[in-house]
C-alpha cells in the first residue's frame, strides 16, 4: 500500500509548475526512501530528476516499491484547483488497478476533491544518472534563483522571442560569469560578478572555476529550468564541456530538483 | 549555431 500526506499543497504545486511546461509525462518512483521523479522532454534534450525524501511528507507509508508514469499536464490542471494550504493525500492500493488517487482537502471548509490518474507510458525514463565527481566540472556557479530567472527573462526579451532556437552562451572567467545572446540586430551580455558575501550574506553569487569555460545552451530550455526558483532560493549550475550541465535547486533539507542538458557542440 | 545532442543517448551510453 502507498499512502502519503502533505499538509500544505504548495510544495507539490510548485514542483508541477517547475516541470509541467517542458515535460509532458514523468515517471514517479515511490520507495521507502521517498519519491523520485524523472522526466525527459519529447526531443530528449533535457532531463529532470526530483527527489523528495520521506521526511518531506507529514505522513509517508510505502511498504512496496511502486513505479508509475503520470501525465503532468493533467496533474498540473488538478493542482491548479488546489489551494496552497489544502491537505494532499496520495494513495495507491496493493491490488492497484493502474491508477493513483490524489485527494485535496480544504482545512477551512472541509471540501474534498478527488482525482484518479491513470498510469501512462513514459518513453525511456527512468534512466540511470551517474553522479560525476566535482573535479570533472570546469566551473560551478551558485546564485540566487530569482536572479537566474531574471537573467533568463532579460535574455529572452532581447533575443527574438518568436525564435525557438535562441542560444545563450554561458562563460565563466575567474570571478565573472557572463550570459551572452545574439538578437536580430545586436548582442546582449549580462555580466555577474562574484559578490562579497559580507554585503549580502543571504544572496551570494559564488563562482568556483577550475578552468575557463564557455558553453552554448538553448535559451528556451534554460528559461524552463529557471522555474525551479519557487522551490529554492539558490541555484547551482555545474558546467563541463563534455558532461551535461546540471541546474540544481536544493529543496530545504528534504531533496532537490535537478535539470540536465548537454551543451551544444560545434558542427 | 551548433548541434544539440540527446541526453537520453548520453546516459544510455554510460
Amino acid at each position: 500500500i502507498l499512502e502519503l500526506r502533505l499538509v500544505q499543497a504548495t510544495l507539490f504545486k510548485n514542483v508541477l509548475e517547475a516541470i509541467s511546461d517542458l515535460f509532458s509525462k514523468a515517471n514517479f518512483d515511490f520507495s521507502g526512501t521517498g519519491l523520485e521523479l524523472q522526466a525527459m522532454d519529447t526531443s530528449h534534450v533535457a532531463l529532470v530528476a526530483l527527489l523528495l525524501r520521506a521526511e518531506a511528507f507529514n505522513h509517508y507509508l510505502c511498504d512496496r516499491d511502486l513505479s508509475m508514469g503520470l501525465n503532468l499536464a493533467d496533474m498540473a490542471k488538478a493542482f491548479r484547483c488546489a489551494n496552497n494550504d489544502d491537505i494532499i493525500t496520495i494513495k495507491a492500493e496493493e491490488d492497484w488497478s493502474d491508477t493513483v488517487t490524489f485527494t485535496f482537502e480544504s482545512p477551512e471548509d472541509g471540501e474534498i476533491s478527488i482525482f484518479d490518474f491513470d498510469f501512462v507510458g513514459t518513453n525511456g525514463v527512468p534512466l540511470e544518472i551517474p553522479e560525476f565527481p566535482e573535479s570533472e566540472y570546469q566551473a560551478k556557479v551558485r546564485m540566487p534563483s530569482a536572479k537566474f530567472m531574471r537573467i533568463c527573462k532579460k535574455l529572452s526579451s532581447f533575443g527574438d522571442s518568436g525564435d525557438r532556437d535562441t542560444v545563450v552562451i554561458i562563460s565563466v572567467d575567474k570571478e565573472c560569469v557572463n550570459f551572452f545572446t545574439r538578437g536580430k540586430t545586436g548582442t546582449s551580455t549580462i555580466v555577474c560578478r562574484q559578490t562579497q558575501t559580507v554585503d549580502k550574506p543571504k544572496e551570494p553569487t559564488l563562482i568556483e572555476m577550475k578552468e575557463q569555460v564557455s558553453l552554448a545552451f538553448d535559451l528556451r530550455y534554460m528559461n524552463s529550468f529557471s522555474k525551479g526558483s519557487t522551490l529554492s532560493d539558490q541555484v547551482t549550475i555545474s558546467l563541463s564541456s563534455n558532461l551535461p550541465a546540471v541546474f540544481e535547486y536544493k529543496i530545504a533539507e528534504t531533496g532537490y530538483i535537478r535539470y540536465y542538458m548537454l551543451p551544444r557542440i560545434e558542427e | 549555431s551548433g548541434v544539440q545532442l540527446s541526453i537520453k543517448e548520453f546516459y544510455r551510453s554510460k
